[in-house]
């Protein structure tokens, strides 16, 4: 595996913070759970009406469901497995290679 | 070899910096290759400038490319920049003409450390690999560590933190480097150009404020013809204008310094895509989504050749 598999299970999340209340519950969540933000670059920046992408690590990922499900906050999971399409952008060529 | 090298797909340091090597071997009456500096960990900061040995004092264009590691499509689309270049140089009136009178300064990894990093430990690693001396935390945002308002809104002074400014303005080797470089060309670098990913924008001063640029009929229809050759390509929409209000505040931007360097058209590309793929862009969108970069960057560059 590339990485040594560090990345099997881990999911990012597209999150949708509507209003100001929600940015906050979306910060809150996210400075308690170690998450790499993608969109935007830091927790300061995350504003309403504008989406917020971030990579969790698989043993967080319940615990990330959960909250924003408690918090009727609206996501979508849109990468499930990140190890599988790191090892489809440039995995398929080092196999490639390999043969 | 060049003939052979695969331009649609993500490349290594190693492979990136001998391809460097090659492309200048292989066009000696276009192609120099000089190193700027050193990164923290003692790589070379290559540079290509491209453009026909015509006059010394020929206008200039910078284009930087991998100042964040992850963002793998910058790297590919300097290569596929220096490929267009060189390939249509004969055939393409458009190109001929631009490096005929222009000298394009190409930086196809700003972030070397960091970009070695994203390649064989953290796929996900933004900043640069400098030592802290208090935090274990190591690295700095290279787009938060230019003396331009430094780290005030939009940048964190905390070092463990993705959009960390550093310990002092331009304390990182890689910006220090390029800042200096700039500064010592600025009388002829008209454009500064950095690629970066992803949101599909095109963006140029301020970033640090709400407030518009002394020259902005300028920049923003030279903006506007960008986008709109970009989109000719394969109707890919991309947003334009400044980075405060179009992404977001960020202060110690490489764009703001440029600018308040004197050069007077400054732009930061967010390449795709907007969210599907994130840093992930496969390797089958390189073709397009520097196909269409191409056009927008070839129409900045035209533009400089006229008056506004």
């Amino acid at each position: 595996y590339l990485y040594n598999n560090r990345y099997a299970g881990d999911q990012v999340f597209r999150i949708h913070p509507n209003t100001e209340e929600e940015v906050g519950r979306v910060k809150s969540i996210l400075g308690h759970i170690k998450v790499d933000l993608w969109q935007p670059n830091s927790l300061s920046m995350i504003t309403h009406n504008a989406t917020v992408d971030v990579h969790v690590k698989h043993n967080d990922v319940l615990r990330l469901h959960t909250c924003l499900k408690q918090d009727h906050i609206s996501y979508e999971v849109f990468i499930t497995n990140l190890q599988k399409e790191i090892e489809k952008q440039t995995g398929y060529r080092s196999s490639r290679r390999r043969r | 070899s060049a003939s052979q090298y695969d331009y649609e797909v993500y490349h290594s340091l190693e492979e990136i910096q001998s391809w460097m090597f090659e492309m200048n071997r292989t066009n000696p009456d276009l192609v120099d290759m000089f190193s700027v500096g050193k990164s923290y960990e003692g790589r070379p900061l290559y540079v290509l400038q491209l453009g026909k040995r015509s006059r010394p004092q020929k206008k200039a264009v910078w284009i930087d490319c991998g100042v964040h590691a992850r963002e793998w499509i910058g790297p590919a689309f300097c290569q596929w920049f220096v490929k267009e270049a060189l390939s249509s140089y004969k055939h393409d009136s458009v190109m001929r003409r631009l490096l005929n009178q222009l000298n394009f300064y190409i930086m196809p990894v700003f972030n070397v450390d960091g970009y070695h990093f994203s390649w064989t430990t953290d796929r996900f690693w933004r900043k640069t690999r400098s030592k802290n001396r208090k935090f274990h935390c190591r690295g700095v945002d290279a787009n938060r560590n230019w003396k331009v308002k430094w780290c005030e809104e939009g940048a964190s002074s905390h070092p463990c933190d993705d959009t960390y400014c550093g310990p002092y303005p331009e304390s990182e080797p890689e910006v220090k480097a390029v800042a200096k470089f700039l500064r010592k060309h600025k009388k002829r670098v008209k454009a500064y150009i950095s690629i970066h990913a992803y949101a599909q924008m095109l963006l140029y001063p301020y970033s640090y404020k709400y407030a518009t640029i002394p020259n902005f009929n300028c920049v923003e229809s030279a903006a506007q013809t960008a986008v709109s050759a970009l989109y000719s390509a394969y109707g890919v929409k991309y947003r334009y204008g400044p980075a405060s209000t179009t992404l977001y505040v960020t202060s110690g931007s490489s764009i703001d310094w440029a600018y308040r360097n004197g050069i007077p058209y400054t732009f930061a590309f967010e390449l795709r895509d907007t969210g599907y793929f994130g840093f992930l862009l496969p390797e089958s969108l390189i073709n397009p989504t520097c196909t269409e970069t191409m056009r927008a960057v070839k129409t900045i560059a035209t533009g400089l050749l006229k008056k506004c």
